[in-house]
């Protein structure tokens, strides 16, 4: 892997975006993904709807919570994604509306990546953001800087927060993963979460995977 | 969600008494630790069950204790009769070591009651009876005025105000003490989620799903490293 690596600085990214109050980062954490993925094959970065995956993803269970794998999934059988501005999000479960005539981006299959963390560098530099789930501990009080937690306290065993690695690199030497949040630009820094890398921090290297764009 | 090979890729598994007991036994000693100096407990049930991933292991305890009354005169502050509690214990055994995640006690009988309401909190091994500085109201008024001026909260009625600044408080402190444990250059404080308690937290934005880990299995990719 090369020493750092900024997916928001080559444009793979959209502006962070805000689940509200509703338990649905498993679909900002996919989108995100999507997003980049779609960017890195297409050259076109397109800004893609969780409401479709919160309504239509009819596996995962909503604001209640949901898996990545399963949104994968449904992304597959639905035949696609629409884009945020097609099929807005509302911040709560409603009938699905979707619609196959608006779909603007499609995945063709999807994979777990590898949870040695020098590994998910190397892939994440050579292959866009990362859809990864952490446990959240400290995340509800954290204003900035790089978040390494006493292990027992942020255990890999108690995951519950879905998010997006867009990037990694050193700050004073201390080694970082930049996280893509879905709880809107007032929170962390710029909406972004700063974990420490290397120590498998948080869970962070456990459950990393991603959409494939032929 | 991904494959069945790691952690938490596997489901619980009923545990036998022997394979328990010594997680029940760091449990114990564990929250031994954390009584009154005199006074200790002892071990009466353990049932559990177990989720195995790679080398590692995650137990899930439920334990009756005996906490047997302080009898050393020199250190026993009050006579206490002897009672039993009941506790929900998890501990993970990884790289030869055993670690307390969580730890829930109470009383056996309102605690079966609660039973079904069952909260539990991650564990912060610093001390609650450190004295509060004499300004700490005021300054934590002062915080939370801030607070609701940086995020627009408005309450609708006097004791809901009075009832978030309580949490507001508590959550200070309880930010401090991640602060203090923090290995990072992380900062932690006031944020907009600071008036709500942790269980509101945890159901509103948090994802339990996701430690249960039971969606589709995907395909693992290969990394070959370049040469």
């Amino acid at each position: 892997a090369p020493p750092e690596w900024d997916w928001r600085k080559k444009g793979a990214v959209t502006k962070v975006k805000n689940q509200g109050m509703c338990g649905s980062c498993w679909a900002f954490s996919v989108t995100g993904n999507v997003e980049g993925q779609w960017f890195l094959k297409r050259g076109d970065l397109l800004s893609l709807s969780e409401q479709e995956l919160v309504d239509c993803d009819t596996v995962d269970k909503a604001c209640m919570g949901g898996l990545p794998s399963n949104a994968y999934s449904a992304i597959e059988t639905l035949g696609g994604l629409e884009t945020e501005d097609d099929y807005s999000y509302s911040g709560h479960l409603q009938t699905c509306s979707f619609s196959a005539q608006k779909v603007k981006v499609y995945i063709n299959d999807s994979v777990e990546l590898s949870h040695n963390e020098q590994e998910l560098a190397a892939w994440l530099a050579k292959n866009g953001p990362i859809s990864i789930a952490i446990n959240a501990f400290g995340m509800q009080f954290y204003r900035h800087g790089i978040s390494h937690p006493l292990r027992p306290l942020c255990s890999r065993w108690f995951i519950d927060h879905a998010v997006l690695l867009v990037g990694y690199g050193n700050r004073s030497d201390v080694p970082f993963w930049a996280i893509k949040n879905s709880w809107g630009t007032d929170w962390g820094e710029e909406g972004y979460y700063y974990l420490h890398r290397g120590s498998g921090a948080c869970g962070v290297n456990v459950m990393a995977s991603s959409a494939v764009v032929n | 969600a991904p494959s069945r090979r790691d952690a938490g890729a596997q489901a619980w598994e009923p545990a036998s008494p022997e394979l328990l007991r010594r997680p029940a036994r760091f449990a114990l000693d564990t929250y031994n630790r954390g009584l009154a100096a005199g006074a200790r407990a002892v071990l009466g049930t353990v049932s559990g069950r177990v989720r195995r991933a790679g080398r590692g292991s995650l137990y899930s305890l439920k334990v009756t204790l005996e906490e047997l009354p302080c009898t050393d005169p020199m250190v026993c502050q009050l006579p206490v009769t002897k009672k039993t509690l009941l506790c929900s214990f998890e501990v993970s055994y990884e790289l030869g070591k055993h670690a307390l995640l969580k730890q829930d006690c109470g009383p056996v009988d309102t605690k079966m009651k609660d039973d079904k309401n069952e909260t539990s909190s991650p564990l912060l091994p610093l001390s609650d009876r450190d004295p509060l500085p004499q300004d700490f109201y005021v300054r934590m008024a002062s915080l939370f005025k801030y607070f609701i001026t940086t995020y627009n909260r408005t309450y609708e009625t006097e004791e809901e105000a009075q009832w978030r600044m309580s949490i507001f408080i508590n959550n200070m402190i309880k930010a401090q003490k991640i602060q203090a444990l923090d290995r990072g250059t992380a900062q932690y404080g006031v944020t907009k989620f600071s008036d709500l308690t942790e269980e509101e937290f945890r159901t509103i934005y948090l994802n339990p799903l996701l430690k249960e880990e039971l969606g589709k299995k995907m395909r693992l990719v290969k990394f070959v490293g370049d040469p």
